[in-house]
Parts: C-alpha cells; structure tokens; sequence
C-alpha cells in the first residue's frame, strides 16, 4: 500500500524558492532530491495497484482465464532521460502504458532503452501492430558518468491519441509470435529501419 | 563536408551545416534563416566586499564582460534517418554535445543537448548558453511566460514603471523562462520551449538564448555559504541533459498546446511479462 501522501509532502517541500532557484546548499539538494524520489517510489506503488485493478479485475479470481504476472510490479523508469531502464533492457517482453495528464488527446512519441538492434514488435490493445524504429544511442549519451546500461539502441514509437486523462498500455516484445488467428496487418503500415 | 537536411519541405525542414549547428528552417510555409551555437561566459569572481567585486553564484547570474565563448565550433556528426524519427547527433567535445531532431508528423524541432560536466580546471566558473539567432527582426521586443500562465513583453534595456540604467548589460536583461521565449516581426514568430525553469534573454534583434548549466567556483554572499559547484557520480560535476523545443510561424496556439505537452508530458509506467502472452494480457 502506497502512500500518496509522501508525493504531495514532497511537492509540498519543493514550492520553496531554494528548490525552484536551486539556491540550496548541496546537502539541501541532495535531502530534496532523496524526499522527491520517496514520493515518487511510494506512488509507483499505488499505480500498479490501480492498474492492476483496471487490467485485470476479474482475472485475478477466476482460474480459467489468465493474470498478469503477479510477481512483477509496474515500475516507472526515472532515468530514460539518460536511455537508462532495467525492465526494457533485462526483459524480452514487457508493457508500456503511457498515462496522459492532460484533458486533449495527445499524441506521445515513447522511447525505448534497447540493448540488441533486433526485431522488436510492439502491439496496440486491439493488437495492431505499431510502425517502430530503431536508433542508435549517441555516444554522448553513453558516456555520461553514473549511467549503469548496456543499452546501445532506442525503440521508438507512437503511441497516438492517448485518450485525455487516460491512459493506452502497449504490449512489447522481441521476436514476438502470435498464438492463433493472424491478425490482418496494413502491410505498408509495418516498417522498421535502424 | 555538406549540409544536412532534415524533414520535407511540406511541413517542416531544417538545414544545418557540416558541423551540425542549426543554419535554416522552414515551417510550413515560412522560412527563416536560422544558427545556433553554444557558448559559456565566464563567472565573475571576487571578494564579494564591494559591488563591484561581487562573485557570480547560486543567487546572481554575473559574466565577466567579455564576450562568451564558442564551444560548438566544430563537430562529430551521425545522421540517423527512419519513419518515425530523424536525427542529427553531435558531439563537440567531451562535455558539450547535442541531439536535433524532427518527427514526421510534427510541427517542431526538438534539440536534445547534454552539457558536463563542467571543467573548471582553469580555475574559471562557466556558465553555459545555448544561442539561436533568426532574420527576425524583434526591434529589442521579446516574450516570455510567467510560472508558465501569462506570456510577459520584454523590452531590452527597459523597465515600465522607471528610467532604467542597466551597469551590467547581460544579466539586466535576463528574465526567467518557465515554458517559453519568443521573438516576432511582421512576417515571423520564433519560439524555444523549455522543458524546465531556466534564465533567458534576447540580447540583440533576431537572438534568443538560455542558460542550461553552470558551475560556479566563489560564493556570491547572497545568503547560501558556498559556491554554486556540484558533483554528482564520482565526485565528477554535474551533467545536465534537456531539451529545446522551436516552433516558428506557427499559430499562437500550436505554442501554447506544445508548451502544455511538454510541461504535463506523458508519464510511462513499465510491467515486465515474462509468461503472459499478449492474448492473455489482451
């Protein structure tokens, strides 16, 4: 059980000048930094426990249909801005679901630590399948100090018209095959170029 | 040895030069001559006993009054080019280096630059800009938003309300940007949105810029006790990564959408599914 709380108080804190201004003394940043990623790490909890809960009410409960994963948990990725995130890298099939806070649709161009230049297949909930493209990580990236990845690429797609104030959930996977009926593809639609 | 265009002429194109650096744009129907660079000035330091000896710190933003210096002269450059996305990386030196970017279906340009960290071997405390500069002609008039509601006039060198004689003629007319800065003429609008608070100013006709990092080697006696110099991993300085986002000729409301976009961006939420399948997760 997460505590939304520990978010709020951070925000809280952070509205002084010294936060904003960064004219904080470096234990101050340092403390800030350490109260904001709390907040942060106690909401994670309370998403997955919300999606978990849209996703997958019923499932849970009965034992002919399936569950998602119990044992692993929604995480967010606060460091993609350095191409950095343990759960795209380390697994061969995972969901992204991309919550927009905004209350227009809008369209959010999802980018994708990836470790191999291989064929990734990034499928819609109604199991379209996305155009994607593979780009090469810059060096500059990969050099900055503290970043602890092994990712060379970035997967990148679009994840179009999120719905306002909601959120789309798209299903990743390296070398991905269909069980059952095959899915009616545009077939000029799908294109992946590194 | 050539330039590099990005994009179509339809929607957006962009050309920069053999180094990387920005040198033209077209958006839509407009096109305006456009460069861009990325400098440092240098901080002032002193003993902080007099006003004119005051050191630049955490609270003030003081260059010396030399000229900043140019660190994107020249560069290592890789294209990259696809259905979603293509994009210019460039490399200048070992703590100065920049992404351009232009994505098919829209309307701007995204500069994605990391600087650091910062090297102070010289005993010298930087303050890192980055330049863009337009035929715009702006006649000393810019914009910038306040905490990201109302979009405030700027006149260089001007104050509504009192005769202003500015004795430091950069930092005097540095105002704080929380979501954008923009430039206008007759014909043309140029914009940068930021995707975090930093200082801006348009110093001459045609010119936006902003600071995106600095590390500082005196305290400015304003309050904090100690200079504005922060290490992270391993004691090296800080590296800050962002990104610009530049709009021109576009409706007034193409801004303000993007700046919402950018301000209150998608947030992704990841669940690894190493047994369920997308028909069971369907």
């Amino acid at each position: 059980r997460g505590d939304l709380n520990a978010l709020r108080s951070a925000m809280g804190v952070m509205q002084h000048h010294d936060a904003i201004t960064g004219t904080e003394k470096q234990l101050v940043a340092f403390d800030y930094a350490r109260i904001l990623s709390q907040g942060m790490a106690e909401c994670e909890i309370v998403v997955d426990a919300a999606l978990r809960k849209i996703i997958a009410p019923k499932t849970a409960d009965t034992e002919d249909q399936p569950k998602l994963d119990d044992e692993f948990k929604t995480v967010t990725c606060p460091l993609l801005n350095v191409s950095q995130c343990a759960t795209t890298e380390e697994n061969k099939s995972f969901v992204v679901t991309v919550y927009n806070p905004l209350s227009k649709p809008v369209t959010h161009y999802v980018r994708l630590p990836v470790i191999d230049n291989a064929n990734y297949t990034v499928l819609c909930p109604m199991g379209k399948k996305q155009v994607t493209q593979l780009v090469p990580i810059s060096d500059a990236v990969k050099r900055i100090p503290g970043r602890a990845s092994k990712a060379e690429f970035e997967l990148v797609f679009r994840a179009k018209n999120l719905p306002p104030l909601g959120f789309r959930s798209y299903y990743v996977s390296q070398d991905a095959k269909l069980d059952g009926e095959e899915h009616d593809y545009t077939g000029g639609q799908v294109r992946r170029e590194p | 040895a050539e330039n590099i265009v990005l994009g179509d002429h339809m929607s957006l194109s962009l050309t920069l030069n053999e180094n990387g650096e920005l040198s033209s744009a077209t958006f839509g129907e407009k096109t305006i001559k456009l460069s861009q660079g990325i400098y440092y000035y240098s901080g002032a330091a002193g003993n902080n006993e007099e006003f004119k000896n005051r050191s630049s710190g955490a609270y003030i933003f003081r260059p010396t009054p030399a000229q900043p210096i140019l660190l994107s002269a020249k560069g290592e450059v890789k294209q990259y080019k696809g259905p979603i996305v293509e994009e210019v990386q460039v490399i200048y030196s070992n703590w100065v280096s920049q992404t351009i970017r232009r994505y098919t279906d829209e309307e701007y340009v995204e500069v994605n630059w990391i600087v650091g960290p910062i090297p102070i071997d010289d005993n010298v405390g930087k303050e890192i800009i980055i330049r863009y500069e337009s035929d715009i002609k702006s006649n000393g008039v810019f914009y910038t938003d306040s905490n990201g509601r109302e979009t405030l006039k700027r006149v260089r060198d001007f104050r509504p309300t009192w005769k202003l004689e500015l004795a430091e003629k950069i930092s005097g007319n540095y105002y704080p940007v929380t979501s954008r800065i923009s430039i206008k003429d007759e014909k043309n609008q140029f914009s940068v949105l930021t995707d975090r608070a930093q200082g801006g100013s348009s110093l001459n006709d045609g010119q936006i810029e902003l600071m995106v990092h600095r590390r500082l080697l005196h305290d400015d006696a304003f309050g904090v006790g100690e200079a504005l110099n922060e290490t992270a991993y391993g004691g090296v300085g800080l590296v800050a990564v962002g990104s610009h986002y530049l709009t021109a000729g576009g409706r007034p409301a193409t801004d303000k959408f993007l700046a919402h976009r950018k301000l209150m961006d998608s947030w992704m939420f990841f669940t690894p599914t190493p047994t369920t399948t997308f028909q069971q997760w369907q």
